[in-house]
């Protein structure tokens, strides 16, 4: 038998935490160590989560009403004797074991998705002042590396240098700030242009000869197309290739296709109907002259709807009604009958449940197969 | 705030051992669960020096007193925990859903430290039975 | 005097609410 010890005082500072398989993994491993940390936004008000170089969990506290013992093996100072009859027919003892902690409550791991916390990151649209805006006051609060937003975020390394380069994060005159939407487009623009002037290879793109040609092409005065703002368009735009020794970027072409539709959509058939083989006309126009890209309507499906069958007009997925019911019968006003691809991308986010999409429409809609195609309508 | 947590120590010690086979884990840790509340003296220090050879409750330990509450035997799957004088709680050696992290939060260091992964705990659910 | 040790045993077992964790509750 073993004989059970306790002290007086249990050491609150134990904690029990759930490790699932890949936390167990990564705590096993040598290799691995100082990767897991607890980060948290603050002290007393954000939650606490768990993040490895690539993945973030979130705790969760659960108490429960048992008596948990944690004890440990020990050899006592003196040898423990009492009446063995009081024992009552367990064996004699051949260990010791103290109770060290008594927890009365487990933090559960959630893999979450990390997020980047943005509250000190200003946007950046090309304005002359940006410096003396972004920190003017007592509690302006800024960044100045990625690392630092990394470190106050509440996410891994890998998700937020993601999430970084997606959202088009950059620095501008030593201040972490996020490029608008207008400036992103304007620099992309731009990246192209003068990266086909100087024939680059837009496989390989790197960041100094692509600052160089852009330079070549801009006055000095008026141009604010640093360094770091042609990496935050090669981020967004382009993959960074692995395999070489110098950091290339090879375009994404079908995206940036997309993002000069949207833009197309936006500037063309914002207010009003738009045929359809006439946008595709000024959608062209937006390009850099003999930019290599294939265009396709389906491309931009997701930011339009067809009032007719040859028209198109730009629609904000931001306009919609976050309400399931509201939404599908806006998109049935709007248009009738949709294929099934063209109102997927407009309602998707809407499915937080994780139905299986077709469930999930025929709640709100009816569905018909046409020849080989799937449309929708409304109930 | 953010904190890394520290492994070393455990990996150190946990390379050489033998797999865990028992409820004891190679670092002689154990999790021990009982439906209830586990009701001890709240004044160790005066019962301490009542105490008779033939109790042999008390002892003194790194300093601190520590008593003994019980016995412990492990057969197999099964368990029995005798506690005090006149309990008897049988119960089992269940494998745990998911292991559990003993961390050590040093807030004097402001360091956190895994102490040991416990994959199993020993449960007792039912009603105690008197010991005879 | 003896020493009083014993369990006071529940009939069921509860499973609280899970909870956010703050900073400040785990140290």
């Amino acid at each position: 038998s073993i004989n059970l010890h306790s002290a007086l005082e249990y050491d609150p500072s134990y904690k029990l935490i759930q490790l699932t398989p890949e936390l167990l993994d990564i705590i096993r491993d040598p290799e691995h160590n100082d990767q897991l940390r607890f980060k948290s936004l603050d002290k007393d008000k954000s939650e606490v989560v768990l993040c490895s170089h690539n993945k973030t969990w979130v705790l969760k506290q659960r108490k429960h009403s048992n008596t948990v013992l944690l004890m440990k093996e020990f050899v006592p100072a003196q040898p423990i004797s009492f009446d063995e009859t009081q024992l009552f027919g367990l064996s004699k003892p051949y260990m010791d074991i103290l109770g060290f902690a008594k927890t009365e409550s487990e933090f559960e791991t959630r893999e979450t998705e990390g997020q980047l916390d943005l509250n000190a990151v200003p946007i950046y649209n090309g304005e002359l002042d940006f410096y003396k805006r972004a920190t003017k006051g007592p509690s302006a609060r800024v960044f100045a590396t990625l690392e630092e937003l990394l470190e106050n975020s509440p996410c891994s390394a890998l998700e937020g240098i993601s999430k970084w380069h997606k959202i088009g994060g950059s620095v501008k005159d030593g201040v972490l700030c996020i490029l608008s939407q207008d400036f992103l487009f304007k620099a992309l623009h731009v990246v192209l242009m003068s990266a086909m002037a100087e024939s680059l290879d837009l496989q390989h793109l790197q960041v100094a000869d692509t600052y160089q040609a852009v330079r070549k092409d801009t006055e000095d005065e008026f141009n604010p197309y640093t360094r770091e703002i042609i990496r935050t368009v090669l981020n967004k735009f382009a993959v960074q290739e692995q395999s070489s020794e110098e950091s290339t970027w090879r375009l994404r072409i079908p995206f940036i296709a997309q993002w000069y539709g949207i833009q197309a959509l936006r500037k063309y058939a914002s207010g009003t109907n738009m045929p359809i083989d006439e946008f595709l006309i000024k959608w062209k126009s937006l390009f850099p002259p003999f930019f290599p890209c294939d265009i396709d309507i389906d491309m931009l499906r997701g930011f339009h709807y067809k009032p007719t069958d040859k028209t198109i007009r730009y629609v904000s997925k931001s306009t919609l009604p976050m309400d399931p019911k509201e939404r599908f019968k806006v998109l049935f006003r709007l248009q009738s009958q949709w294929d099934l691809e063209d109102i997927m991308p407009l309602i998707e986010e809407l499915n937080t449940r994780g139905m299986k999409i077709d469930s999930f429409i025929m709640k709100y809609a009816r569905r018909k197969r046409l020849g080989k195609k799937v449309v929708v309508t409304s109930r | 705030p953010s904190v890394k947590i520290d492994a070393t120590q455990w990996q150190k010690l946990t390379q050489s051992q033998n797999k865990q086979t028992t409820v004891i884990t190679p670092l002689g840790v154990t999790m021990l669960e009982i439906q209830g509340d586990l009701e001890l003296p709240k004044d160790f220090a005066s019962l301490a020096k009542k105490d008779s050879k033939h109790d042999g409750r008390f002892s003194e330990q790194d300093g601190q007193t520590i008593i003994r509450f019980g016995s412990l035997q492990i057969d197999g799957e099964r368990a029995t925990l005798f506690v005090g004088k006149k309990q008897r709680l049988l119960g089992q050696v269940t494998k745990l859903d998911l292991p559990m992290g003993i961390m050590h939060f040093n807030s004097r260091d402001n360091k956190v430290e895994l102490v040991d992964v416990m994959k199993y705990k020993i449960i007792f659910k039912d009603r105690p039975l008197p010991i005879m | 005097q003896e020493a009083k040790i014993w369990v006071k045993y529940k009939e069921g077992f509860s499973n609280a609410v899970r909870k956010n964790v703050t900073w400040n509750s785990l140290w």
